[in-house]
């Protein structure tokens, strides 16, 4: 159960990261 | 009752390991069950190895809110450029 | 009182049981048994291992908060900074430079 957990975590935080990453190449754009 | 509700979760958590305790104590001396224990110890061994990713993770994280804490700043100077030339 | 030393007794009870568990054990063990064929290692290993979890857990989540604040306010900021910019071209009547295809992919993605 501990190892199933900890990979859905790593999963769910590894997609988040690339939508911030995403969101801050959009906002780069916009600010210059 | 919060203290309460503390106090049988301790308790509780205490009977939990003596019962886990008593199943490992079983295991440990049943000849067969001797490869369960070691399995046991290897699955931990890969729980660790995630943990250890899990970490590595949250300082990734924490580099990408410092980011973000710096776009911030630059973010909120350019608005107040924006008001000060309105 | 007498509830609190129910409560203490019944602590020292188990604590006593749980020693006791765990001394037998380690006399039963073959002599150097490795980690894992320890069960008293692997017990306590497992409750490590939990509460190292469980303080990762809480970690990523206090740095999801503090990420989602900055993005919001990012977003509000750069929005009414883009309206201020746009206004300003007006009223200095600036040709407003259209947004490049870029930027239009950006903005429709904030």
């Amino acid at each position: 159960t501990l190892k199933g957990d900890v990979n859905a975590i790593l999963d769910q935080n590894r997609s988040e990261r690339q939508e911030t990453y995403d969101f801050m190449k959009a906002i780069k754009v916009l600010m210059q | 009752s919060s203290d309460l509700e503390d106090l049988c979760s301790h308790i509780n958590t205490k009977i939990l390991t003596i019962k886990k305790t008593l199943q490992l104590r079983n295991m440990g001396q049943e000849p067969s069950l001797k490869s369960v224990l070691c399995k046991i110890g290897h699955e931990m061994f890969l729980a660790n190895e995630l943990l250890n990713k899990m970490e590595i993770e949250v300082e990734k994280q924490e580099r990408l809110k410092n980011s973000l804490k710096e776009m911030q700043k630059c973010i909120e100077r350019d608005y107040n450029e924006a008001q000060h030339l309105r | 009182n007498k509830l609190l030393f129910q409560f203490q007794k019944a602590e020292s009870d188990l604590d006593y049981i749980q020693h006791k568990l765990e001394f037998e054990i380690m006399k039963n063990l073959p002599d150097n048994p490795s980690a894992e064929e320890n069960p008293v290692i692997l017990l306590k290993e497992l409750s490590v291992m939990k509460s190292r979890y469980r303080m990762l857990c809480a970690q990523l989540k206090e740095i999801s908060i503090e990420q989602r604040e900055s993005i919001s306010c990012i977003h509000a900021t750069l929005e009414n900074t883009m309206k201020m910019v746009q206004a300003l071209q007006q009223h200095a009547d600036l040709e407003l430079s259209p947004l490049s295809e870029e930027e239009q992919t950006a903005a429709q993605q904030l």
